[in-house]
């Protein structure tokens, strides 16, 4: 997946996406 | 050598059932213990979720495809159910890893953050085994993404949100796969997320009121 743009910022994941931080 | 499009999607297919040899339909010890570790348990709400779906899933997938062919798409659909839980527990492995925190209630609580990663799941599944064996389909049923958004009642905009942390949980996704998913994304980004009813609108609200008030209103041309 070398060519896949990973946008997540370092410090974010999945539960602050769903807003669970 | 070259293979012949038949044969491609067998290995597709053979590959992610390989990968998926070792998955269970059920939550696994792991998850169970996670689950158990939640404030409130979301065990039941999960399994019955996953019922629910499933049967609203053989439902279209038959009348999309034909009535004969309800078995299959429910197959498909359990196919699914094992990849959600693989990468469900691979998930909460790095978050337990990233934030020191066992206690997932609020995100497994979520029935956004379930239905999503089924959701994806079961589009990798769709993918793989596409289309090729239904010659003959017209456009009206393709099952396609985003088809099984409609299906599943799930908001673009949430669907999105799992796409990369689905591919960093499940290394077994091959590149075609993974660009697959891309265009997904793309496509949300692009048109779908923007749905009058999206909660995208509100987050921009939010996001506006937290940083303050602009001065000047933007002029109607933008």
């Amino acid at each position: 997946c070398n060519d896949y743009h990973f946008g997540l910022e370092e410090g974010e994941g999945i539960s602050e996406l769903f807003d669970c931080d | 050598p070259p293979q012949t499009p038949v044969r491609a999607a067998m290995n597709t297919i053979q590959h992610l059932m390989n990968s998926l040899a070792a998955a269970s339909d059920k939550p696994s010890s792991t998850l169970i213990s996670y689950f158990n570790n939640c404030t409130s348990n979301p065990t039941n709400d999960i399994l019955e979720r996953v019922n629910h779906l499933g049967k609203i899933f053989k439902e279209r997938f038959a009348e999309a495809v034909g009535q004969g062919c309800a078995e299959i798409g429910f197959e498909r659909f359990k196919v699914g159910v094992r990849l959600t839980y693989r990468v469900m527990e691979s998930m909460l492995k790095s978050e337990e890893q990233r934030l020191s925190v066992q206690n997932f209630s609020k995100l497994l609580n979520d029935s956004a953050f379930h239905k999503s990663l089924l959701g994806c799941s079961i589009e990798v599944v769709m993918a793989t085994y596409g289309r090729s064996a239904f010659d003959g389909i017209s456009r009206e049923t393709d099952l396609s993404f985003p088809w099984i958004l409609e299906v599943f009642k799930i908001k673009p905009y949430d669907f999105y949100k799992v796409i990369e942390s689905f591919i960093k949980a499940e290394p077994s996704l091959t590149r075609e796969m993974i660009k697959h998913l891309e265009s997904c994304e793309h496509r949300i980004m692009e048109t779908l997320a923007w749905q009058s009813d999206s909660p995208i609108f509100e987050l921009i609200r939010q996001s506006r009121d937290r940083e303050g008030q602009v001065d000047q209103p933007e002029p109607t041309s933008c």
